[in-house]
Parts: C-alpha cells; structure tokens; sequence
C-alpha cells in the first residue's frame, strides 16, 4: 500500500 | 505562560450585510487542519466588522470547535450560524497562528 506523505489540499467555500 | 504561547481572539461578526463574505479553506483530513480564511469580501458582514483577517484560523464559531471537522462540515456550521435568526451575530474564535 502507497504510503501518504502529504495531506490532499482542502477545497475552498464561499461563504 | 510564556511568548511563545499561541493566542487567539474572539471575535464578533454582527450580521451587518446579507452575506458573510468570507472564504475558508481546509479542515480535518487535509493539509490545513483547521479552517483557515482565505478571503474577505467588500461589503460582506465580516469585512464590516474589520477584525477578521486574512491568515487568521478559526478555532470555534460560536464556542463550537471546528477541531476534527472535514471543511464540509466546518462549512455547513458556518453558514448555519449566519443564517440563524438565534442571534444577530456569530462569533468566531481565531489565531493568527498556523
């Protein structure tokens, strides 16, 4: 199994 | 207690415009943990209010965590406080530090 080294970028929301 | 102690604000954001006028990003599961605001738009009630920032993490919106909370959720409760009636204010506890 592929080891994650970063966290995935996160969305941005209009609020 | 010492300088390097982080330091957060609580800040009131009256409900001065029909929008809020921020954009976050991040939340848990994600290289920003806690949602972080990304922009604040003219004319919107957290501009008004002129004690957001850009930069700034928000910790709690009214005394609620956003600790553990994916950026849906964190979102989702953001929006709820300013769409309640309950209050004619949200409050948000933030830090300048990351």
């Amino acid at each position: 199994r592929e080891k994650r080294l970063t966290l995935p970028p996160s969305e941005i929301t209009l609020l | 207690p010492g300088l390097l102690e982080p330091t957060s604000t609580l800040v009131r954001v009256a409900k001065s415009a029909s929008t809020l006028g921020i954009a976050i990003e991040g939340g848990a599961n994600t290289r920003q943990p806690l949602p972080r605001i990304v922009t604040i738009q003219r004319g919107g009630s957290a501009h008004n209010c002129g004690q957001l920032r850009v930069g700034q993490v928000i910790l709690e919106v009214n005394g609620v965590s956003l600790r553990g909370r994916e950026h849906r959720d964190a979102a989702r409760l953001i929006a709820e406080a300013f769409k309640t009636n309950e209050r004619d204010h949200v409050d948000f506890l933030v830090t300048e530090f990351n």
